[in-house]
């Protein structure tokens, strides 16, 4: 998975 | 983390503790929807169901929490130990046309097709529009006390400082998230009349009223 599916925001 | 997503973060906790102090010290919520503050703890709920399975820093995990807690807080007093002063009267927008629409649009656009990453979208989209109620109520009351427009200042400048984090994060390390942009550019003009009323009205320190 690329990193955008990582939600590090809130 | 950057200063605008730093500023935005605040800016939402600083929006989410007015609401609840205003409520719990007045022991009212009149001018206040409870409708929208369902859909933000709809929005937290499924945005934050990763909370336990991915720590991503101290800072994350603590303010999902705050965030959580609040909202379910602030709905409870509305319509639980406050509900005889809740407007139920003018807080009348159908939110049935909000859930439904952002759930289907979930489904059809979004990164991934899984559970987690369709909930996380939902929330985006609900949380776009979540406000509309809150902005119904005004329209209809005709004003809002003084309290609850700074509560909506906050409010709204939260998703405008996130937007200028991901103009930061774009030209800083090419990161961009259309979802979350587009829903987040829509989520800040609804309030652009109200801005507009606020700078000009609240901070004269006149009353907000909308032209009747």
């Amino acid at each position: 998975h690329d990193k955008r599916l990582f939600h590090d925001e809130l | 983390m950057n200063v605008f997503r730093f500023l935005g973060d605040l800016s939402h906790l600083v929006a989410i503790v007015i609401l609840l102090l205003k409520i719990w010290k007045t022991r009212s919520c009149s001018g206040i929807s409870g409708r929208s503050q369902i859909l933000f703890a709809i929005v937290f709920t499924t945005r934050y169901l990763d909370l336990f399975s991915n720590f991503i820093s101290v800072y994350n995990t603590s303010m999902k929490i705050v965030y959580i807690t609040c909202s379910y807080a602030t709905v409870y007093l509305i319509y639980g130990k406050f509900k005889a002063t809740y407007d139920f009267n003018h807080d009348t927008f159908r939110i049935e046309f909000l859930l439904v629409p952002s759930a289907i649009l979930a489904f059809l656009v979004n990164h991934d097709f899984s559970p987690l990453e369709i909930l996380w979208t939902f929330s985006i989209y609900l949380e776009s529009v979540a406000i509309l109620p809150q902005l119904f109520l005004v329209s209809k009351t005709g004003e809002a006390e003084t309290i609850t427009s700074h509560y909506l200042f906050a409010l709204g400048s939260y998703r405008l400082l996130y937007l200028l984090n991901w103009l930061w994060r774009y030209f800083s390390q090419g990161f961009y998230d259309l979802i979350a942009l587009l829903s987040g550019i829509l989520q800040t003009v609804l309030y652009c009349d109200f801005f507009y009323l606020y700078i000009s009205k609240v901070l004269k320190g006149k009353k907000l009223s909308l032209p009747a």
